[in-house]
């Protein structure tokens, strides 16, 4: 099936 | 110190009830533009950015970066004293341990006062990236709810679908499978009731419903919902206030 990404690996931490 | 007088409680109501079940504790960020805030849910697979422009409050008053950390669940229990229709004062020191809230009926022969005890969130900031989406879709927002709810009783996940002239929202599950097209068109009379695609290039991706069915509480922000969509980065769903909105992202399902 299709994976759940994040939204940690598309948006910047500080 | 804070403090911003909103005439209509209403709005920071329905802004709570759009988030509440989202996040659970989080910071209300206060400077001189407004009041903003932004919140991972637990598994961090979906983010809400929420903005009150000091436009919006008549007063608004904040001469330093003040951070309410506040508990959504202890605010919902104060904010469901107030009417929608009361006018609502914020006020807070600059190292508050507390928010007081005060609600005046309309006549102005009524007030309600409360403190709400505040907590240290510890709370990472995440930078948002500028997108230019492949597909902007601008929809109903009660038809974006009925149709996340529908396919949520088939489906764990929605594709969406969005092409030049129509945007097709399908998923399939146990029981079968299931779609709704909805075709770009322009309803003159009632403009909220209009569907308009703005299409870079066409775009399929997959999500959870769960998170759109929670997303959808905000409908009772705004007539009107605008999805965002590009291939491999996360969906944004906005809903406008009149001096702000809430922006809610999710990352997408990826992979076969």
């Amino acid at each position: 099936g299709r994976k759940q990404q994040t939204i940690l690996s598309f948006f910047k931490q500080p | 110190m804070l403090e911003a007088r909103l005439e209509q409680a209403g709005v920071l109501k329905k802004v709570v009830e759009a988030i509440k079940d989202l996040v659970q504790d989080c910071n209300f960020d206060c400077n001189d533009s407004g009041i903003a805030l932004q919140a991972m849910d637990n598994s961090h697979v979906a983010l809400v950015s929420m903005s009150l422009s000091h436009e919006g409050f008549s007063p608004y008053r904040c001469d330093r970066n003040i951070a309410l950390g506040i508990n959504l669940n202890s605010l919902t229990k104060v904010l469901r004293a107030a009417q929608n229709e009361d006018i609502l004062t914020l006020k807070a020191a600059d190292s508050p341990d507390s928010l007081n809230l005060v609600f005046e009926n309309t006549e102005r022969d009524r007030s309600s006062e409360y403190d709400i005890k505040l907590m240290d969130i510890d709370q990472e900031h995440l930078g948002i990236p500028d997108t230019d989406y492949s597909a902007t879709v601008v929809l109903p927002s009660a038809e974006f709810q009925r149709i996340c709810r529908d396919l949520s009783q088939l489906s764990e996940s929605v594709t969406i679908e969005a092409s030049k002239s129509s945007v097709k929202f399908s998923c399939s599950g146990d029981i079968g499978n299931g779609s709704v097209n909805l075709r770009q068109h322009q309803d003159l009379e009632k403009p909220d009731q209009s569907t308009s695609i703005e299409l870079v290039e066409p775009v399929s991706l997959t999500f959870s419903l769960k998170y759109l069915v929670n997303f959808c509480k905000a409908s009772a922000l705004s007539p009107t919902v605008k999805l965002s969509l590009s291939t491999d980065v996360p969906l944004l769903v906005e809903y406008k206030m009149e001096a702000g909105y809430v922006r809610f992202y999710l990352a997408p399902k990826i992979g076969d």
